[in-house]
C-alpha cells in the first residue's frame, strides 16, 4: 500500500518504488538527496548592520544558522532523524495528503551572551539560549 | 539593502533571496528585539564616554563568557586567573556561573548635595534599578569603589571607610542611614574595593521608592572625618575606568514565554 500512489508534483527520484528498484536508482536517489537533504545552513544576524552598534556592545553579531531542506523516505541518510521521524514518514508514505512529512529542524541548539545598554546607560549582560543552530535533523 | 538581516553572501548559492523592503527590515528588527525580551531599541545616554568602569567591568565578564562554553567553575577560575583578573574577580566568575543575567548600574548622583557639618565629607551614590527586566531575581549585589594609593600625605596611615545604605530621608535633619559595612584601608593600598548589598538591591526592588541611595565616610585612626577623596578613594571626578558603580547577578524567577504582539 505504500507504494500504490505517487504525487504528481513529486518528480524526484526519491519515491519507495523508485528505491526499490536497484541500486542504480538507490545511488541516483543518494545524490540528489545530498543536495536537498535537510541539513544546516548559514546564516548570520549582523546587530552592526542592523545599526544598533550604538546599544549592543557585543557581540556584532551571531551565527543563528537555520535548518532546510527533504526529510524524505528513507531517513537512513539523516543521522540526526528521530526516532518519530522515522514512523511520522511511514505514515506520511502510507497517507501523503493529510499526514505531512517529518520537518527539518534543530536537534541542537546553543546559547549566546550579549552585552547591551538600557535606556539609563545601565549595562546589561545576558544569557540568551537556544540561539544558534548548531545541528539540524529531522523530527 | 546591504544593511538587511539576510546577507546573500552568508546563503547557500542556490537559495533565492531577494533584499527586505524597508517595512520587512523594521519588522524584523522588531521580531530580533523580541528575541531579546525588549520592546523597543534602547536609547542610552553616553555623554560621559562610553566605557568608563561599569562597561568595561560588563565587557571583561562577556569575554570570559564568550571565550568559554564550559560550564564548570574550575574553567571560570583557571580563566579568571591565568588572563585578566583587571575588573572582574573570581568571586564574579562564581556568581557569573550561577546568573542567567548580570547588569552595572551607573552612579546616578551628578552634584554634591549640602549635608550637615557632620557629614560635610559624607559621599552620596543612587542606582536607578528601575530597568530590571520582570522575572529577574537578584542573586548578588555590589558596590564597588576604586581606590588609588596616597601615601605622599598619609604615610603609613589607615582609614576607616563606612558604607551605610539611607533608609530614611527627612527635610529638617540628616537622613536616616543604616550601616552595611565597614573596612580598614591602608593608605598604600590601591585596587576595587567591593561591599556585599545583596539584601539592599532586593529590599529597593521589591520597594523601589525606598531606593534613596548609598553614602560612605571614611575617617582616620585618630577618627578624623576626611573627604574619602584625600583617602584615595576615586568620586566621579575621577578617571573614567575608576568611576563607583554598582553590579547585580541575576537568575531567572519565573518562565518567560513570549506573548503575540
Amino acid at each position: 500500500s505504500v507504494g500504490r500512489r505517487r504525487q504528481p508534483n513529486r518528480n524526484r527520484s526519491n519515491s519507495p518504488q523508485e528505491a526499490s528498484k536497484g541500486s542504480t536508482h538507490t545511488a541516483d536517489y543518494n545524490s540528489s538527496d545530498q543536495k536537498t537533504a535537510c541539513r544546516k545552513h548559514e546564516l548570520y544576524v549582523s546587530f552592526r548592520e542592523l545599526g544598533w552598534q550604538d546599544w549592543i556592545i557585543a557581540p556584532e553579531g551571531y551565527a543563528a544558522n537555520y535548518c532546510d531542506g527533504e526529510c524524505s523516505f528513507p531517513l537512513n541518510a539523516h543521522m540526526n532523524a528521530t526516532n518519530h521521524a522515522i514512523v511520522q514518514t511511514l505514515v506520511h508514505l502510507m497517507n501523503p495528503e493529510n499526514v505531512p512529512k517529518p520537518c527539518c529542524a534543530p536537534t541542537k541548539l546553543h546559547a549566546i551572551s550579549v552585552l547591551y545598554y538600557d535606556d539609563n546607560s545601565n549595562v546589561i549582560l545576558k544569557k540568551y539560549k537556544n540561539m544558534v543552530v548548531r545541528a539540524c535533523g529531522c523530527h | 539593502g546591504s544593511s538587511s538581516v539576510l546577507d546573500g553572501s552568508e546563503l547557500q548559492p542556490n537559495f533565492m533571496h531577494r533584499r527586505l523592503r524597508t517595512q520587512e527590515k523594521r519588522e524584523m528588527q522588531k521580531e530580533i528585539l523580541s528575541i531579546l525580551g525588549l520592546n523597543h531599541r534602547p536609547r542610552p545616554h553616553l555623554n560621559s564616554g562610553k566605557y568608563n568602569s561599569a562597561p568595561l567591568f560588563m565587557l571583561d565578564l562577556y569575554n570570559s563568557m564568550s571565550t568559554e562554553e564550559k560550564s564548570d567553575v574550575d574553567q571560570y577560575r583557571s580563566l579568571f586567573t591565568t588572563t585578566r583578573p583587571a575588573l572582574a574577580s573570581l568571586h564574579d566568575a562564581e556568581f557569573l556561573h550561577d546568573s542567567d543575567m548580570v547588569m552595572s548600574f551607573v552612579n546616578s548622583v551628578e552634584n554634591d548635595r549640602e549635608l550637615s557639618p557632620q557629614r560635610r565629607h559624607h559621599k552620596e551614590f543612587k542606582f536607578n534599578l528601575s530597568q530590571i527586566p520582570e522575572g529577574e531575581a537578584i542573586t548578588a549585589a555590589e558596590f564597588r569603589i576604586y581606590k588609588e594609593c596616597v601615601t605622599r600625605t598619609f604615610r603609613n596611615e589607615t582609614f576607616l571607610l563606612s558604607v551605610f545604605q539611607v533608609v530614611w530621608e527627612h527635610p529638617d535633619r540628616d537622613a536616616d542611614l543604616f550601616l552595611l559595612d565597614t573596612r580598614r584601608l591602608w593608605a598604600a593600598e590601591e585596587g576595587w574595593l567591593e561591599f556585599d548589598i545583596t539584601a539592599t538591591s532586593n529590599f529597593w526592588v521589591m520597594s523601589p521608592h525606598h531606593n534613596l541611595g548609598l553614602q560612605i565616610s571614611v575617617e582616620t585612626s585618630s577618627g578624623w572625618n576626611i573627604n574619602p577623596k584625600e583617602a584615595g578613594l576615586v568620586g566621579r571626578d575621577g578617571a573614567l575606568e575608576k568611576q563607583p558603580f554598582m553590579v547585580a547577578f541575576f537568575k531567572v524567577s519565573e518562565v518567560r514565554t513570549r506573548t503575540a504582539r
